[in-house]
């Protein structure tokens, strides 16, 4: 219904704001309906702007600051509604060491109510985990696992 | 709810039957390039009924079912099991399929149609698998999107 | 012949005249994301000739023009030039634009057609910019492009 | 011309089957013309087998494999007919160790005929470097460039 729909819009919304400002470490964001008529039908715009920058075009931003922007919009999803599980490969594969950073942190707070599973080639994502598989083809095409005993600090 | 264990047997890389263990919290998956961690991402996605087989890297069924190495043969059957749950209540989600295509799905022991896995889970709060697996290279998907694609994510949480 | 030079003025994010030093073998470019290591990718395909603004990240001329911050107004122009060469000869390539979308190209000071830049560095062996220029996320395409596509690359070399 | 494709695909497709066999430490692989009949109009496939694996559709390879295996078709290339120069924006990002070792160590091979520009996150790609340049924004949108001296060891 189109109440619903404007409800969960503006909540994520804030969300959004809220979790792109985080991960960004500052800056202004915001999700924009493309048909305010019509929500049923509109599609949903992503304006963003990280701290000091110029509203632009959202291709222009760089690899890591889409993929940036990208988990922002997910969380402020996993916040108004959290999936109970949430599978993530390499997503942290352009990231740099700020960015990973704040992401890690972000996933610790959202680790109550989801549960992540996250492939990573990433030592610093290694570090915020409660449980380590590794994966190895001892035999060509055959993949076996095993687990990584975790020293926790 | 969380997901309590994957079984996999005769998936990608899985001719063994291989039983995953997962607990609540952050379970963190390595190893070098192309030892399987991203096979075990698609056998969820294919034990939730991926029907479009590009979206697991593949073309045919044959392309998903072991293809065997310089000692084991081919396998003729592919099965994963999902088990989602929580200290009350437990789903257990399987799919079984053969090299001819034939394919079958089973909800706690019961043969069903995928229809009826969906329906279980969204009666849990789980949505489309879409909105949370999120596959090796599409990540970027979420901003690349036109904005009509975007609005499906929100409509899955809504 | 290699790469000596790369000027950058009014392009994306480099609204002073940036002048960058190239010599053979191996440069590399570091930096935290966002801070501009793509742009100067991008500003070397653009001086080169590049037509379809979404190869660099653009819909229209203004988005590769330097479009301000909270100090610095936006940008009407935007220049790029390229050397290269070796001890014997060089050849300087420039491209100019403004926001009213008019451009122009110069090879060595004179005022050219693109295909002339293009013929110039077809005598010196330099193929289309597609074969040596890799942008971020599109190393894979190789593997993924169709047979017909990969020929492409082939006919490059031959 | 027929001819002069045909001797630069069979050059290249003989170059293709040792660089792959060095990226992957092993292994065998092709280049096929979908059309031999009509060399002009034909496409090329890729065969790839990695060491003990089996033939497959080339989909099925993991995200580094394919990266691997695009490298090795692009130096291949590049041996029957070397660019003056190669620009190559992170394409490092999902080798893991050990295919980045063997990947650096076959630019360094290639760096005698080829100029390489490399943009990478990668604190080992970085070791190969005959010149380093870093790129901040102390401004927001506007970039700057600075040199990182080098102690070659
Ligand atoms: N049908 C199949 N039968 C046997 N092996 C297969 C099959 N399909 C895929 N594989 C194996 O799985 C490998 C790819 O595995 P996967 O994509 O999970 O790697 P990965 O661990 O994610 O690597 P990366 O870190 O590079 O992303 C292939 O190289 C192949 O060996
Ligand atoms: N027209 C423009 N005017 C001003 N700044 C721009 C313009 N276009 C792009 N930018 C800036 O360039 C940034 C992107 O730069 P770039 O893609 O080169 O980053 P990068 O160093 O490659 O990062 P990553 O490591 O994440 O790939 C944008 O965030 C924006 O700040
Ligand atoms: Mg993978
Ligand atoms: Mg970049």
């Amino acid at each position: 219904s189109k109440e619903l729909f404007l409800k969960a819009f503006n909540e994520v919304n804030e969300n959004f704001k809220k979790v792109f400002n985080i991960l960004f470490g500052g800056g202004r964001a915001g999700l924009k309906l493309t048909n305010k008529e019509n929500p049923l039908e509109s599609g949903i715009e992503i304006i963003a702007q990280p701290p000091g920058k110029r509203l632009q075009n959202l291709m222009l931003f760089s690899g890591g600051e889409k993929t940036l922007i990208s988990l922002a919009f997910l969380f402020a999803l996993f916040q108004f509604k959290p999936s109970p599980f949430c599978i993530l490969d390499e997503v942290d594969a352009t990231l740099d060491d700020a960015n990973l950073t704040r992401f890690l942190n972000f996933i610790e707070q959202l680790k109550e109510k989801t549960q992540f599973l996250i492939v990573t080639h990433n030592l610093k994502t290694m570090e915020i985990a409660d449980y380590i598989y590794g994966v190895t083809m001892t035999e060509p095409n055959v993949s076996s696992l095993y687990s990584i005993k975790l020293e926790k600090k | 709810m969380f997901i309590k264990q994957i079984e996999i047997q005769g998936f990608k890389s899985f001719p063994e039957k291989t039983k995953i263990i997962f607990h609540p919290g952050v379970t963190i998956i390595v190893g070098p390039n192309g030892c399987g961690k991203s096979n075990i991402v698609d056998s969820v996605l294919w034990v939730l009924g991926e029907q479009r087989l590009k979206n697991i890297r593949g073309d045919r069924t044959e392309d998903i079912i072991f293809n065997g190495n310089s000692r084991r043969p081919p396998l003729g059957m592919v099965y994963v099991s999902l088990i989602i749950g929580n200290e009350e209540k437990e789903l257990i989600i399987e799919h079984r399929a053969f090299r001819d295509g034939e394919s079958e799905y089973k909800l706690n022991g019961k043969r069903v149609r995928l229809k009826e896995i969906q329906d279980a889970l969204w009666a849990e709060g789980i949505g489309e698998k879409e909105y949370f697996v999120i596959s090796q290279g599409n990540i970027n998907q979420i901003v690349t999107a036109k904005p009509a694609e975007r609005r499906l994510f929100l409509e899955e949480a809504a």
